[in-house]
C-alpha cells in the first residue's frame, strides 16, 4: 500500500518497524484466492534467510513452479479436494489448479500484509508512491482455499491443518460466511486449533453494513477487523451549467471529457422497452443506445457491480457516467477504476442531480478529475459497508474488535483480470485499488506480525489486547469517529475498541491475556454438550473443575472490551451485575495505574479497586466492574445499547476498553 | 428437489473422538475408511479408498474427516460409536 503505513504512523526511524525488524522472523499464512508470485511485492530483495523452523512447501501445479517461491513467498499450497468433490473438476480455462491467483483478491491481501517495497507504484497514475506491506520483511505462506464457485469449509479446514503443521505465526483470513454456533462453524473450529498452537488468526468482519447484527467471524479467539477510510481521496467534480457543483470520487485520471458541457441523461429515463424498471441501475442490456449515445449517464448504485455499470454505459454509447449512491450507502464514496470517465457521488448529490435533470429540458454536465489528494479530513471514517454489531452469537463479547484502513486500498494485483474484475476489462495492472473488510484485515495481520516480531513471547490474546487497548476513536479533526453511512457519530458496534494505533500497541502497558483453558471455560459457560466441546478440545481440555459458575459466565472471559447484557423479562425492574477482568503488566516493573471511567449513559457503574499497583513485570491484578440500571420499555425482541469507556492510566500508558450495556 | 434426488451425495465434515477408535486400528485413516465403508454398504475388500474414502483426514485443528456422503449415509454415520458431529459442508463462505 502507498499511504496506510504513513497514516498508521509507521516509520523507519523508531517504533514498531525497527523494533520488530520489519517482521523478518514472522510467517504470515494467507488463506485466500492464491497469489500472483511474479509481482514485485513478492520479490525477496533485502530479506534474510528463511527461518529454519519453517516446514512448509511450495507446491507445484498449473502455471506454478516450486522455483517461484523465494525468501519472501516461502510457501504456496492449494486446497480443492472438497471443491472438486462437490462442484466437479476445476475449469482450468478460467482458473488455475494451483496457488496461482486468477481473482486478484489473494494477491491484494498478501501484499497488504507483507509485501516488499515497490517504488513508483500506482493504479493508472492514482495513489502513486512506494508500495509496501505492513510487515515488509515478514514471510508469506499462501493457502489457496477460494475458487470461482466459492470457498469450501472442508478445504479451509485442511488449510488450517497444514498452516499449523507448516509453522505459520499469524493467519490472515479475509473471508467469511454467516454466523453459526461455534461448533458448526469451521472457521471458528480451525482458528481455535490455530490459537491452541499460539497462532493469531486475524479475520475480516464482513461487508454487511450498515445493518445491525451483520458482523461475522465473531468467535472470541479471533481478531475481528472492521473497515474505515484513510486520509486519501480521489476527487472528481461534477459541474452543472446552473453553477451547481458536486463532489464525487473517481480513479479516472484523464481528460477525455475536456471542459465542455456534455448532454446528461438519467438512466431511469433511458431504458429499452422491457427493461422492467432496471434501467436506472444500468443493468446489462437495459439502456437504449438512442437515448444514451454521446451522453453522460446518471446511474443509481445497487444490484450490479459499480464498475459493471460503467461497462454497460460504454457499450450503449455513453461517454461518461455519474454513479449515485443509494440511501443505504449514504455519503460514503468508494473509488473504482471505471472503463470510461466516471465518478461516484453521495446520495444527496445524486438526488440533487436527478432533480436538475427533471427540471431541465436539455440537461448537461461535466466531470473534472483532479487526481489523488492526501491529508483528507475527517479520517478515519467508518465504512458504510463494514459489518456492524451487536454480536448475534454472543452479545457478551463485543465485536468487531478493531477497525483499520479498508477503503480505496492500493495493493498488488493479478495479471489475469483487469482492475474492474470484469470479463471485458483486459487492462493488465500491477496494482489495484480495492475496498472491503478484506482489505482492512491484512493490515491488522501485518501489524500483528510486527508485534509478534517485537514480542516473540506474547500469546495471540496478548497481541490482540495490545492492538485493542491502544486503539483510538478520535479522528484527525478531533471528533469522534464518524459513520460513513449517515455522517453521525459511530459506536463500538462499528469500530469495536477503535482504530488500530501500532505506535502505541508496541508498548501497551497492560494486556488482557487469555490461554486455551480460558476459551474452553468460555465454551463451558455457553453450556456446551460434551460432543460440542470435544470438537474444540479434542479430548485434551475439560471445563475447569475449580471454576465457579461466575468465572465461566461468557461475559467474564478476560476480553479487552466489556459487554453487559441485561436480559429483561416482564417482572424485571433493575439490573445489577458484575464482570471481572485481570490485567498483566507488560510495561514497567514498578507502576501504578489509576482509573478513569465513563459509564454508559443511563447506567451506574463502579470499578473496584480504582488503583492497580504493580511491583514487577508479568504481575497480574484483577478488578471488578459493577453496573446497575433500570429496566427499559422495549418492543419485544428489540434491544437498546449505550456505550462507555474504562481507562487505566499511568504516566505513559492509556489502557482503554469500550464498555457496552445492552438492554 | 431434495426428495426427488435422495441419493445425491454432498460433502460432510465429520468430527470424531479419537479416544473411541477401536484398538484394531493403528492409524486414524484406517478407522475413517472402515467407518465410511460401513455406512456406504461396501465390504472392506471392495472399498476403494481413493474414490470412496475420506476427502481429507484432520488431526491437528480438529479430529475427523471430510467425505462425500448421501443424506442417508450421513445420518447413519451419526450413530457410529465415536462420531461426535456430522456437519454438511454447505455453509456459504466467500471473499470479503
Amino acid at each position: 500500500t502507498t499511504r496506510t503505513p504513513h497514516f498508521l504512523g509507521l516509520n523507519a526511524s523508531s517504533g514498531l518497524w525497527p523494533s520488530s525488524n520489519y517482521g523478518a522472523d514472522v510467517i504470515i499464512g494467507i488463506m485466500d484466492s492464491g497469489i500472483w508470485p511474479e509481482k514485485k511485492s513478492f520479490w525477496d530483495t533485502g530479506l534474510s534467510p528463511i527461518p529454519e523452523r519453517w516446514k512448509g512447501e511450495c507446491e507445484e501445479g498449473t502455471d506454478f513452479k516450486a522455483s517461484l517461491c523465494n525468501k519472501k513467498l516461502i510457501g504456496a499450497r492449494s486446497f480443492f479436494k472438497g471443491y472438486e468433490a462437490a462442484m466437479g473438476p476445476i475449469n482450468e480455462t478460467t482458473e488455475y489448479r494451483s496457488a496461482r491467483d486468477s481473482e486478484g483478491h489473494g494477491t491484494h491481501t498478501a501484499s497488504t500484509a507483507a509485501g516488499n517495497y515497490v517504488r513508483h507504484a500506482s493504479l493508472l497514475g492514482s495513489a502513486a508512491g512506494t508500495a509496501k506491506g505492513m510487515a515488509s520483511h515478514a514471510r508469506i505462506a499462501v493457502y489457496k482455499v477460494c475458487w470461482k464457485g466459492g470457498c469450501f469449509n472442508s478445504d479451509l479446514l485442511a488449510a488450517f491443518e497444514q498452516a499449523v503443521i507448516d509453522g505459520v505465526d499469524i493467519i490472515s483470513l479475509s473471508i467469511g460466511g454467516g454466523v453459526l454456533p461455534f461448533f458448526l462453524d469451521p472457521i471458528a473450529i480451525g482458528s481455535f486449533g490455530a490459537m491452541e498452537k499460539g497462532i493469531l488468526v486475524s479475520t475480516s468482519a464482513g461487508n454487511g453494513g450498515p445493518s445491525p447484527l451483520s458482523i461475522t467471524n465473531v468467535s472470541p479467539w479471533v481478531l475481528t477487523v472492521a473497515a474505515s477510510t484513510l486520509d486519501r481521496d480521489f476527487p472528481a467534480l461534477i459541474r452543472l451549467p446552473n453553477h451547481a457543483h458536486y463532489r464525487g470520487v473517481s480513479l479516472y485520471d484523464g481528460n477525455a471529457l475536456g471542459r465542455r458541457q456534455i448532454p446528461l441523461v438519467y438512466a431511469g429515463n433511458a431504458g429499452l422497452p422491457g427493461s422492467n424498471g432496471s434501467a436506472n441501475l444500468c443493468m446489462a442490456g437495459s439502456l437504449d443506445p438512442a437515448d444514451v449515445k454521446g451522453k453522460i449517464v446518471l446511474c443509481d448504485r445497487g444490484i450490479s457491480a459499480r464498475a459493471a455499470k460503467g461497462m454497460v454505459v460504454r457499450d450503449a454509447g455513453g461517454v461518461g457516467m455519474i454513479l449515485a449512491n443509494a440511501l443505504a450507502n449514504g455519503e460514503e464514496l468508494i473509488a473504482d477504476s471505471h472503463v470510461l470517465p466516471a465518478a461516484l457521488v453521495g446520495y444527496g448529490a445524486g438526488v440533487a442531480i436527478k432533480d436538475y435533470i427533471t427540471q431541465t429540458d436539455n440537461a448537461t454536465a461535466n466531470i473534472i478529475f483532479t487526481g489523488t489528494v492526501v491529508g483528507v479530513r475527517p479520517a478515519p471514517v467508518m465504512a458504510a459497508f463494514s459489518s456492524r454489531g451487536p454480536n448475534p452469537a454472543n452479545p457478551e463479547i463485543l465485536k468487531p474488535d478493531v477497525t483499520a484502513p479498508g477503503v480505496n486500498i492500493l495493493a498488488a494485483w493479478t495479471s489475469r483480470v483487469g482492475p474492474t474484475e470484469l470479463p471485458n476489462d483486459d487492462r493488465v495492472v500491477d496494482f489495484n485499488i480495492m475496498s472491503g473488510t478484506s482489505m482492512s484485515c491484512p493490515h491488522v495481520s501485518g501489524l500483528a506480525a510486527l508485534l509478534k516480531g517485537a514480542h516473540p513471547d506474547w500469546s495471540p490474546a496478548a497481541i490482540k489486547s495490545a492492538l485493542m487497548t491502544t486503539a483510538f476513536n478520535i479522528d484527525n479533526s478531533g471528533n469522534y469517529l464518524m459513520d460513513g453511512s449517515d455522517s453521525n457519530i459511530s459506536t463500538p458496534f462499528s469500530f469495536g475498541a477503535g482504530h488500530v494505533n501500532p505506535v502505541r500497541a508496541l508498548n501497551p502497558g497492560l494486556v488482557y491475556d487469555l490461554d486455551v483453558q480460558d476459551y474452553v471455560d468460555f465454551l463451558c459457560g455457553l453450556n456446551y454438550s460434551t460432543s460440542w466441546l470435544s470438537t474444540f478440545t479434542k479430548g485434551q481440555y475439560k471445563c475447569s473443575e475449580g471454576g465457579s459458575a461466575m468465572s465461566m459466565r461468557p461475559e467474564n472471559l478476560n476480553y479487552p472490551s466489556i459487554s453487559f447484557v441485561y436480559k429483561q423479562d416482564e417482572n424485571s425492574t433493575t439490573y445489577v451485575g458484575s464482570i471481572t477482568r485481570t490485567v498483566t503488566n507488560v510495561g514497567l516493573p514498578n507502576s501504578v495505574y489509576t482509573l478513569a471511567a465513563i459509564p454508559p449513559p443511563g447506567v451506574a457503574m463502579k470499578v473496584e479497586p480504582p488503583t492497580l499497583s504493580f511491583g514487577r513485570l508479568d504481575e497480574k491484578k484483577t478488578f471488578t466492574v459493577t453496573c446497575e440500571a433500570g429496566a427499559k420499555s422495549l418492543v419485544p425482541g428489540d434491544s437498546d445499547s449505550t456505550f462507555g469507556s474504562l481507562l487505566w492510566t499511568d504516566d505513559t500508558h492509556i489502557v482503554h476498553s469500550p464498555i457496552v450495556f445492552t438492554w | 428437489a431434495a426428495q426427488a434426488a435422495p441419493a445425491e451425495a454432498s460433502i460432510y465434515i465429520v468430527h470424531v473422538s479419537k479416544a473411541h477408535m477401536p484398538p484394531i486400528f493403528t492409524e486414524e485413516e484406517q478407522w475413517y475408511s472402515s467407518t465410511l465403508a460401513s455406512v456406504k454398504g461396501y465390504e472392506p475388500q471392495e472399498f476403494n479408498r481413493e474414490q470412496e474414502g475420506p476427502i481429507y483426514s484432520y488431526g491437528t485443528v480438529m479430529h475427523g474427516f471430510a467425505a462425500k456422503l448421501t443424506e442417508a449415509q450421513a445420518e447413519a454415520l451419526k450413530s457410529v460409536n465415536g462420531v461426535l458431529l456430522v456437519i454438511p459442508d454447505d455453509a456459504l463462505v466467500e471473499l470479503h
